[in-house]
């Protein structure tokens, strides 16, 4: 028996809004940790992980582990059916082959079911093996979003320098060339909108700007994007989800040849 | 010229 119920069930929505894209079908994992989810897009160049802490849940229950089988364009569509105020319960029967999500307006007066039907996914777990990053770069999410946005219309790849001097965005296209560069910058008035450069030693690293856009469907999720980048090892675009846990997003590099 | 790299030599099977 699985039941959890999650007051801000806006979140939930926001998490497939953000997924729903870079992956079709994927398996997410309950256990007593939390509700987690673990795949990659099907060109293996990118991979998303989610947790929500069980203790985030107002209501968690879940007898033993627990995978579910989704695809997530069509749990997406359920959930679009939720209210953004509206509370979401997911529930599920030992053994059965559906799950319900259960929508409840903030004052009771309506109450909705969708159930949907799970699927047997044959997904690999992947062994995220803990990395030294060379920098660590946290910034406004908004902020991030509008550079990959930018950089887009003139380029397909960014190279994302990190240097003493701050952090530089560049792409070049048939067009022309583009360069961003964001310095560090603490004195701020609210903390969400420092950029913050942790740099123990210089990188430079290209990525498929497609990838990073469609990461940024998160930006919703937190004020603040943490960009981990080590030489030659997939970048790491992590959107802490308040109180709950976060989604990470992992990119492969775009290798000189 | 780059070429995209994939993520599986990066992550193992656990």
């Amino acid at each position: 028996m699985l039941e959890l119920r999650l007051v801000q069930g806006s979140l939930l929505k926001k998490v497939l809004e953000s997924i729903k894209d870079l992956v079709n079908d994927a398996n997410f994992d309950c256990s007593a940790t939390g509700f987690s989810l673990q795949a990659m897009d099907s060109s293996h160049v990118a991979l998303v992980a989610l947790l929500l802490r069980s203790e985030g849940f107002e209501h968690y229950r879940c007898d033993r582990n627990i995978s579910m089988g989704m695809n997530l364009g069509n749990m997406a569509k359920m959930l679009k059916c939720a209210g953004n105020d509206d509370i979401i319960t997911l529930k599920a029967d030992d053994g059965s082959d559906t799950v319900t999500f259960m929508f409840e307006s903030p004052t009771q007066d309506k109450i909705a079911d969708f159930e949907m039907r799970l699927m047997d996914i044959d997904s690999e777990h992947l062994g995220i093996p803990e990395a030294e990053y060379h920098a660590i770069l946290i910034m406004p999410s908004a902020e991030f979003a509008r550079i990959c946005k930018d950089l887009s219309s003139i380029g397909d790849t960014v190279v994302i320098s990190v240097t003493k001097e701050g952090v530089k965005f560049s792409t070049r296209g048939d067009i022309g060339t583009a360069n961003v560069v964001c310095r560090q910058n603490t004195t701020v008035d609210k903390p969400e909108e420092a950029t913050v450069i942790e740099m123990p030693e210089p990188v430079s690293l290209t990525f498929a700007l497609r990838y990073l856009n469609s990461f940024t469907k998160a930006t919703p999720l937190s004020n603040t994007v943490t960009i981990s980048l080590s030489s030659e090892i997939p970048v790491v675009v992590e959107y802490k989800i308040a109180e709950m846990g976060y989604i990470r997003f992992y990119l492969a590099p775009k290798i000189e040849e | 010229s780059s070429r995209q790299s994939t993520l599986d030599k990066f992550f193992q099977n656990s």
